[in-house]
This record gives structure tokens, sequence and C-alpha cells, in this order.
């Protein structure tokens, strides 16, 4: 007689239940109209049932983003969780779409499901890519500008497990300084 | 209270396991 074994049919339960979004720019809708939400799931296997069934960032269109949230955090600067928070960003060139993109977007994916950040997890509200005529963007959203041991812990294990050279820094934005910018380019307020 | 972790190998295994 079998003996089942648990493994084979109990899901792996998440620390977080995760929503993700899908941005589409269309010129015709609002902002808000044009994000779209996709699906929650709190279980390894039904984020990879997700994750299997859509598509690669490097196929989308250009003005689209997807973005992965805590539950209950909307992908916009205005949200509480948000508002006094920021963004480790990195900002790829065209050759990377085909080299490196899909790769980053999978990576940033299982750093947040599994809690690569370890207590800093906690300060992770989501992360978002967006795929751009002029270069594609990865970020990950944290909830307060002001916890920089949490932001370098977060960017420093996050550049790891992209395997960024150390010399190639990358830095954190407030969405403060982000939305308030006058030119194109935010100050950062850490780097990495 | 306790942090439900997983590496990416654990994950990745998830990923083609039935």
């Amino acid at each position: 007689s079998a003996v089942a074994n648990p493994e084979q049919y109990i899901k792996h339960p998440l620390q977080n239940r995760w929503a993700l979004w899908y941005f589409k720019n269309d010129k015709s809708k609002s902002w808000t109209e044009n994000l779209r939400l996709i699906a929650k799931f709190d279980t390894v296997e039904d984020f990879w049932a997700l994750y299997n069934h859509i598509q690669q960032p490097s196929k989308l269109g250009y003005g689209c983003d997807y973005c992965l949230f805590k539950d209950g955090i909307k992908p916009m600067w205005e949200d509480d969780r948000n508002k006094l928070g920021g963004r480790w960003l990195m900002t790829l060139n065209k050759q990377q779409r085909h080299n490196d993109l899909d790769r980053y977007w999978m990576e940033t994916l299982l750093c947040l499901i599994g809690e690569s950040f370890d207590e800093a997890s906690d300060d992770v509200c989501g992360a978002v890519v967006n795929v751009r005529p002029k270069g594609d963007k990865l970020a990950i959203w944290t909830g307060n500008c002001q916890n920089r041991d949490a932001i370098m812990t977060i960017g420093q294990q996050y550049k790891e497990r992209l395997n960024i050279p150390s010399k190639a820094l990358i830095g954190y934005q407030s969405h403060d300084d982000t939305s308030s910018k006058s030119g194109s380019t935010t100050k950062n307020m850490y780097t990495v | 209270g306790t942090r439900i972790i997983y590496d990416r190998k654990f994950l990745l295994e998830c990923r083609s396991s039935p």
C-alpha cells in the first residue's frame, strides 16, 4: 500500500499574498483605466501557474508594464504604503531586452515571493517592469525612503541576485523626487 | 514570527514538478 506524500499535493504557502498587475498604454483612457489586475496568488505553485501562462516582458508592446505588489498595495505612488517610499531602479539598454530583461524580471519575482531580503522584505512593496523604446526599466519599490538599513540590504542582495558587476552602480530614488522632478533625471538617495 | 523563505533553487524546482 502506498503512503501519500504530502509534498506531492500540498501547495507551498508564501509569506505574502501577491497581486500581478498589467498596464497597457492606451492614450484614449486614463492612467488608472489602463491598469488592470491580472491575478492574485499566495502559493509557489499558483505563482508558477500564472507565470507560465503570461507573456514574458520582452514580448510586451512599448508602454506596457507588469507590476507585482503585495496584496492591498496599489502599484502607484499615491498608495498610502508607497507615498513615503521609493525604488531601486535598473535602467537597461536596448540590447538587454534580448539578453537580460526576462531573466532579470523572473529573478526579481523570485526575490519577492521567496522573501530573499530577510527582515528587510517587510519594507518591500512590490516590483515593476516598464517596457519602453528608449530602454526598459526594472524596479523594486519599498515603503519608506528613510529606512536606510533595509533599503541598502535590499539593494545589495538584489544586485547580487542579478549578477550585476560591483562597479556598475544602481540607484535608489524616492517617489517624491521622481514625481516632482523637472528634468529627465532624478537624484539618487542611495547607491549600491 | 517566522518568515516563510524560499531560495531560488527550491522555487525553480517547483516550476517543473507535476
